[in-house]
């Protein structure tokens, strides 16, 4: 996180707003709700509090302007800008602008009124930009369905202001490091050629022609996938991705989500009810066979008959010696298998069923 | 990669310098009469945009430079003027 140079803060922790005009884009009590749940953001984090008055002063204005509206700052038309907010301070100190070029909206679609004044409050009460892509302060407005504050954000705000009155201390997400040696994995899965690691909300993406990792938003890809996926397998084929979470399965090809998804797991693989989620997903390429890993055991599933090959589920153990009895994520290459689990990593043969290297779980990185 | 045409390089050096000015301090006045440097101050705010992005420090308008360059975004700048 940074602070704003200066560290320019509130010396009062109880704070007033305003809101002096709304946008047509929304009812009045959408606009309030947004606006009232990015305040409760900042106050569940630190010792703050926020109170809404009607009219005359207020520490902080929320207005919706547009082009040239006279602070030096003009806005730019449609997309671009967004909003922007002043350090906190008298007078238009704290203020809030957005431009009303814009088509707020209290959904995922462009732009979401409650993420950008989350992140604008942020200026308000002193932060400035995090080069964390998962902090709030993170300059570039990225979709997402989960609006919080990350670690980073709630280590500035308590660095300006304390911390939360609460006597359990807020957490938030971590993002995820490449180099991180405890980096763990939720699935993997090949994409047309390159190798995508999927952990919370991010996906870390290796390519044969960059040598630097790409970390950024499953939603920039998929909006409409959650986060937290727990396997990912590429029928490649067909050209198409299947990510699992719980019972249910979304397939992709390329950036398009299908129509007609989520299903459920039960009724389009035979799974029995009594599996909840799965652990692990990979399908071989040569065969059309696609493993399923759940707990300690494993299915298999024929990608051409689409059906799930009788005899099955096995033991792990028993077939894929050496790797464990539990799976976080599989991925094929190279012929190979690679196993994750926890920090670690094994290159397994399905042919002579022996592991060939055991590595860190982040070897793909280059770090 | 598709070529880019000349029109697309020039709205995309546009870009650059109005990023730079808006986000970075870039000041659009002192450059040309200095003497040429080794490193201009655009090539020094590129580079500093391209750490703080997490980009390949290349000081150079690269593909995914402009890639972040033309999200849409907060109008705060990144450092202080």
């Amino acid at each position: 996180f940074e602070i704003t140079p200066g560290n320019p803060h509130w010396e009062n922790t109880h704070l007033t707003y305003r809101i002096e005009n709304y946008t047509p884009d929304l009812p009045r009590a959408e606009v309030d709700h947004a606006i009232e749940k990015a305040f409760q953001l900042w106050s569940n984090a630190s010792p703050l509090t926020f109170t809404k008055v009607e009219q005359g002063q207020a520490d902080i204005l929320f207005s919706f302007v547009w082009g040239d509206h006279h602070d030096n700052n003009p806005f730019d038309g449609p997309d671009g800008y967004l909003a922007h907010a002043f350090q906190p301070g008298p007078g238009i100190g704290g203020d809030i602008h957005f431009d009303e070029d814009e088509r707020w909206t209290n959904n995922i679609k462009k732009y979401n009124l409650f993420h950008v004044a989350a992140h604008e409050l942020g200026h308000s009460l002193g932060l400035s930009h995090s080069s964390d892509i998962g902090a709030l302060m993170y300059p570039s407005y990225v979709t997402s369905e989960d609006i919080l504050l990350a670690q980073d954000d709630i280590n500035g705000i308590q660095a300006l202001y304390g911390p939360s009155n609460n006597p359990i201390q807020p957490t938030g997400p971590i993002t995820p490091q490449a180099c991180d040696s405890t980096l763990t994995f939720d699935a993997v899965t090949t994409i047309r050629g390159e190798v995508m690691f999927f952990k919370d909300r991010f996906y870390l993406r290796i390519n044969p022609f960059y040598p630097e990792v790409e970390l950024n938003f499953i939603s920039v890809f998929w909006p409409n996938l959650p986060s937290g996926l727990q396997a990912a397998y590429e029928v490649s084929e067909r050209d198409e991705i299947h990510f699992f979470k719980g019972s249910t399965y979304w397939t992709a090809q390329g950036q398009n989500v299908l129509q007609g998804y989520p299903k459920d797991i039960y009724r389009s693989f035979g799974f029995p009810r009594t599996v909840k989620h799965i652990d692990a997903a990979v399908s071989e390429e040569e065969s059309g066979k696609t493993y399923f890993f759940v707990a300690n055991k494993y299915w298999r599933y024929d990608e051409y008959k689409r059906s799930m090959d009788a005899g099955y589920p096995k033991m792990i153990a028993h077939d894929f010696p050496g790797i464990g009895n539990k799976v976080d994520a599989v991925f094929q290459k190279n012929g190979f298998f690679y196993f994750f689990h926890g920090t670690r990593q094994y290159e397994f043969d399905p042919k002579s069923k022996r592991i060939v290297t055991p590595l860190r779980a982040n070897s793909w990185f280059n770090c | 990669f598709p070529a880019t045409s000349s029109d697309t390089q020039e709205q995309d050096a546009q870009l650059v310098q109005k990023y730079l000015e808006s986000y970075y301090d870039l000041k659009n006045d002192v450059t040309k009469i200095q003497k040429q440097k080794s490193s201009s101050p655009e090539v020094e705010k590129l580079k500093q945009m391209q750490k703080f992005f997490g980009l390949k420090v290349t000081g150079k308008p690269d593909a995914q430079t402009l890639n972040v360059m033309k999200q849409p975004r907060c109008g705060v700048p990144d450092v202080a003027p």
